[in-house]
């Protein structure tokens, strides 16, 4: 454990308290894309299924069976008590494609071929990508709820400090880890729009609303 | 093969 991966760590479960807050707070789920929580339930689901084959500490089993179970309570919140605020029109991202292209990838480029090693690849591209139909619905929608910008930017902060956690442990373990390094840039990328916009926009204070 | 043990990233 090193500080870059503590504090993205915390910042992930960070992320999942400001979602919850907000669905609390304003009493609504309106421009949380349902489709984006779905597919991390899927992902950590797919992912964390080394809580019966490995144990590697307290904070690992603990931190994974807290991500299922806060993305299971998610989805829950949005499907049945908060389903009448959802934006169901403006969440029309086709997230089937993302699925299947992840498991195409998983099955291409696998870590091993290991069932659970096919199922943790393909939750790895998942996850990657699995920020997408929320940027594309604040992209339809052209603004979104501060404290639904801070949950992305907790998000895309986290995936950021992960690359300087690979940097830092790659020259103090030589650990390597192709897939997650990839797939780790290309998730971070895809918030690089966001941050910019976040930036200058929210941290002035002013509305998040897209050019 | 087994899960690999390098896999103790969240």
């Amino acid at each position: 454990m090193n500080i870059f991966r503590l504090v993205a760590d915390l910042l992930h479960l960070a992320s999942i308290f400001i979602l919850l807050l907000k669905i609390q707070q304003t009493k609504s789920c309106a421009g949380v894309s349902l489709k984006t929580q779905a597919l991390y339930f899927v992902v950590f689901v797919t992912r964390y299924l080394d809580l019966f084959t490995h144990f590697y500490s307290v904070y690992n089993s603990l931190m994974k069976l807290f991500f299922i179970a806060s993305s299971a309570y998610i989805v829950y919140l949005m499907w049945k008590p908060y389903r009448p605020t959802y934006s169901a029109s403006t969440d029309t991202f086709r997230a089937e494609f993302l699925i299947v292209g992840a498991a195409l990838l998983g099955l291409a480029f696998p870590d091993s071929w290991h069932i659970l090693d096919i199922l943790w690849s393909f939750s790895i591209y998942l996850e990657a990508v699995a920020i997408l139909p929320q940027l594309f619905q604040m992209t339809r929608t052209g603004e979104a709820e501060t404290i639904t910008s801070h949950y992305v930017f907790a998000l895309g902060a986290y995936r950021a400090l992960y690359l300087m956690n690979w940097i830092y442990r790659y020259y103090t373990e030589g650990y390597m880890d192709v897939i997650a390094w990839v797939a780790g840039a290309v998730q971070t990328i895809l918030y690089a729009d966001f941050f910019y916009i976040y930036l200058t926009r929210v941290m002035r204070g002013r509305l998040f609303s897209l050019p | 093969s087994t899960v690999s043990p390098t896999h103790d990233e969240l």
